[in-house]
């Protein structure tokens, strides 16, 4: 038996938000330590990388491991018929092929749920590994997201250049070329407000627009996004969901010739 | 120039 109750089910839209533009299906990994899913998109460009921790649920029962193989699209739809306050519970039994989405209104007046199908997807299982990252930013999520949206109109690759004085985002095209900097603050009042950098060495990174921007719809679960950068290792975008777990992206950089 | 580099042999498959 699993059985996943969460409060919020606004989370869960803004997760599937998140993710369904990269993935079409994925499998959800179930055991007692939480949820997680690891999928690469079909490009094998990006990974999307899910840990939601068993404690960060209102009840949280996983008797057996359990994988579920869901369609993000038609998972989307069901969670679209929710309210952002209701509460979700998701069950299925052992080895079962549908799995349940409950959605209770507050004071109880309206419950519903929906049955879906489950999908043998057969995914790869990756192994990825410990990096001592050369630079590591955390920033406004908002801010990030902003530079994304506002830099893709002029390229199609925007260079992540991180030195200790700051980060540099830059593009170039048809049109001409645009540079975005951003200082490291010393905000310590406004956490969420603060820009900050640790550096060991320099690094200067492309990546295609269109993955940055798929990522940042996931702004809207998070205040603050990591970045975390190495030369010749994927970029980390990482966004924390508060009490519950994480969101990760990862990037395979543009490789000049 | 510049070419998409894919996320293949960053990982291990387990």
């Amino acid at each position: 038996m699993f059985e996943a109750r969460l409060t919020a089910s606004a989370t869960f839209k803004k997760i599937l938000d998140a993710i369904k533009d990269l993935l079409n299906e994925a499998s959800f990994d179930c055991s007692e330590s939480g949820i997680q899913l690891q999928a690469m998109d079909n490009s094998h460009v990006s990974l999307v990388s899910l840990m939601l921790r068993s404690d960060g649920f209102d009840k949280y029962r996983c008797d057996r491991n359990l994988t579920m193989g869901m369609n993000l699209a038609n998972m989307a739809k069901i969670f679209k018929c929710a309210n952002n306050e209701d509460t979700v519970t998701i069950k299925a039994q052992d080895d079962a092929d549908i799995v349940t989405f409950m959605f209770e209104a507050k004071k109880q007046e309206k419950i519903s749920d929906y049955e879906m199908k489950l999908m043998n997807l057969d995914q790869e299982h990756l192994g990825i590994p410990e990096t001592d990252f050369s630079c590591v930013i955390r920033m406004p999520s908002g801010e990030f997201a902003r530079i994304c949206k506002d830099l893709a109109q002029f390229g199609e690759s925007i260079m992540i250049s991180c030195t200790k004085e700051g980060v540099k985002f830059s593009t170039g095209g048809d049109i001409g070329t645009a540079n975005v900097k951003i200082a490291q603050t010393n905000n310590f009042e406004k956490e969420e407000e603060s820009v900050t950098i640790e550096m060991q060495e320099p690094v200067s990174l492309t990546f295609a627009c269109q993955y940055l921007n798929s990522f940042t719809k996931a702004t809207p679960l998070a205040s603050q996004v990591q970045l975390s950068m190495s030369d010749n290792v994927p970029l980390v975008v990482e966004y924390q969901i508060p009490d519950l777990g994480h969101l990760r992206f990862y990037l395979a950089p543009k490789i000049e010739e | 120039t510049s070419t998409q580099g894919r996320l293949d042999g960053f990982f291990t498959v387990l």
